[in-house]
């Protein structure tokens, strides 16, 4: 057979069909066309921020689409982190009168 | 320490997983976990708390906006136990509710909780021979994945910053490189050495991750695993009681 009659095989999907194969996936739907256009942009940007973890890990991780896909790395943070002094210690009362009071 | 062990395969211990929705109570969750499995281990009975009445009797009362596991075991012990997650159901919204705590019967309670050692090994005997404890790592990576070990530098996932608490299951070793291959993963090239991991129980739902769980590398303090090593005891009679854990 002629190379030109074989079938090609999968063609990578363009990025809005990955888009709304995630919200039928995740079941979502945004309120109007400029959230719509916002959140396929921070899913552009969270897909290849995807690849770049995916090529820098030492392991065997795969990353790619998830859940929190059309979420900013702040929303994320927000929605599903600590928030109360996220990242930061708690901060330990010293006993008064304690003896390492004074020292560095 | 043995080589490996997973909590989940014994029946009765883990509870499935949890869904925290737009509620950032993982401290919660993590605690919860941490107190279903240790009464498991101990009375051999399946039992699940309440998430919510963590939430509602909590110090702030605003369970929803974040907190750390230490905050719930502080609740648990105030109150002395905790109700059935059946009695006083997860509600999941972030509008703060009334305490019910004295509405229902106990179904578990806690002696104390302490902080483990922050180094692995330690972490890792424990694990094996006690039973699941909470840790609170850096979840930046986690939001963008789907399955396998992370193997990150620090400069990658900073171990200082930690934002998230989980529970810790087990551990184990990946399958040498063409035992990965065998199973059909990503073409991209893969370590030749087997990993060690740690196996995390996360609380976004099962349809996240490896069915709701996932897997750090073991050993390097990824992602600060060892910052805040944190459990519940729910027996202190038998001080040198130890279990095992599946392999």
């Amino acid at each position: 057979r002629s190379l030109k009659n074989q079938d090609p095989g999968p063609q990578p999907l363009e990025l809005k069909q990955v888009f709304v194969l995630f919200q039928i996936q995740y079941n979502r739907s945004y309120s109007n066309p400029e959230e719509y256009a916002r959140r396929l942009d921070i899913f552009a940007h969270n897909l290849a921020q995807a690849q770049q973890l995916e090529e820098e890990d030492l392991g065997t991780a795969e990353f790619g689409v998830t859940p929190f896909s059309d979420l900013t790395e702040e929303e994320f943070g927000q929605f599903y982190g600590h928030q109360r002094m996220a990242g930061e210690a708690p901060s330990v009362g010293r006993k008064v009168g304690s003896e390492e009071w004074g020292e560095p | 320490v043995p080589p490996t062990c997973d909590w989940r395969k014994l029946p009765g211990i883990i509870s499935p997983i949890k869904q925290q929705g737009n509620c950032s109570c993982c401290w919660a969750m993590a605690a919860a976990g941490n107190i279903e499995a240790l009464w498991g281990i101990r009375y051999h009975q399946p039992v699940e708390v309440s998430v919510q009445e963590l939430l509602d009797c909590g110090r702030c009362g605003d369970g929803c906006k974040g907190g750390f596991t230490w905050d719930a075991f502080i609740t648990v012990l105030n109150n002395s136990g905790l109700a059935s997650a059946k009695d006083y159901p997860f509600l999941g919204n972030t509008k703060p509710h009334r305490c019910l705590a004295k509405k229902y019967k106990k179904v578990a309670w806690i002696q104390d909780f302490i902080m483990l050692q922050g180094n692995e090994q330690a972490i890792a005997w424990y694990l094996a021979t006690k039973g699941p404890i909470t840790v609170t790592i850096n979840m930046k990576l986690l939001q963008h994945y789907q399955r396998g070990v992370i193997q990150a530098m620090h400069t990658t996932c900073d171990p200082q910053r930690v934002d998230h608490s989980v529970l810790l299951v087990g551990f184990g070793k990946s399958k040498s490189v063409a035992g990965r291959q065998a199973e059909g993963g990503s073409s991209r090239p893969r370590p030749h050495h087997p990993i060690p991991y740690w196996i995390l129980k996360n609380s976004w739902g099962a349809e996240w991750g490896e069915e709701g769980y996932f897997r750090l590398h073991r050993g390097n303090n990824t992602c600060g695993i060892t910052k805040y090593p944190v459990t519940a005891r729910v027996d202190l009679r038998v001080k040198k009681r130890l279990v095992s854990c599946p392999p």
